[in-house]
């Protein structure tokens, strides 16, 4: 599982 | 997705949403033929709102969203990040080009060189990255530059007299919606394995701590049911 980035974040 | 980042989007997009309708208001204010005494404060008066830090936030957004047609996460990821971006440009255009809207617009009193912000913040992030990539580094630096962003707009409050309502609502929602994100932050690092994300916390907090003052004066004068004044 990709590392929780946080790129999924505005 | 959790409560806290969800209000954090919903009280930032509430903040776009304040400015657009001061815009929509100024520009309806001037159409009239006989100025109301409210059209006449709104023309003479400037508007307050610091075309600095709105350039400063479009910058943000493009440097952010670099990935928004690569790497789809949501929905709802996509259309808040169209949003933002149409936003932050369409209002540095009213700013700049609206024949009304940049009458209201005090130049003089908008002197804060923005460059000094994009340059440290570009070589910060040229330093300090998660991975030396083009997109990685642009997407540092909007998270370095969105730290400091408002600090144009809060030069300018304090040189401005007298701050309508709705651009102290602005500033407001706007310190509020990251500080709502730090809670995200918190509530994502106790659930989330693996979530650690340093420059992202740090410039978060910095930019929120930017906004303590403001939020002191601003629930001192809820409280005291006063004008909204930023000491000079």
């Amino acid at each position: 599982k990709k590392a929780s980035s946080s790129k999924d974040e505005l | 997705m959790n409560i806290f980042r969800l209000a954090g989007d919903m009280t930032h997009l509430m903040s776009v949403l304040v400015l657009l309708l001061k815009i929509h208001t100024i520009k309806s204010c001037a159409g009239k033929s006989y100025p109301c005494s409210l059209c006449f404060i709104l023309l003479e008066s400037s508007s307050g709102i610091s075309l600095k830090t709105q350039e400063l936030y479009a910058l943000v957004f493009a440097t952010r969203y670099l990935d928004i047609f690569t790497d789809f996460i949501s929905v709802y990821n996509t259309i808040m990040k169209l949003i933002f971006l149409g936003s932050s440009f369409s209002i540095v255009w009213y700013i700049r080009r609206h024949k009304i809207v940049r009458r209201s617009y005090d130049k003089d009193q908008d002197t804060f060189r923005h460059f000094f912000l994009v340059l440290p913040c570009l070589l910060l992030a040229l330093i300090i990255n998660e991975k030396f990539t083009f997109k990685e580094v642009l997407w540092t630096f909007s998270l370095y530059l969105e730290a400091v962003a408002i600090l144009p707009q809060l030069i300018l409050l304090q040189r401005t007299r007298n701050i309508d309502n709705l651009t102290g609502q602005y500033v407001f929602l706007l310190g509020a919606y990251r500080a709502l994100y730090i809670l995200n932050w918190i509530y994502r690092y106790f659930t989330e394995p693996h979530y650690v994300h340093w420059i992202t916390w740090i410039s978060g907090l910095v930019q929120t701590l930017l906004y303590a003052d403001f939020f002191y004066y601003y629930f001192s004068s809820l409280k005291n049911n006063v004008k909204l004044k930023l000491p000079a």
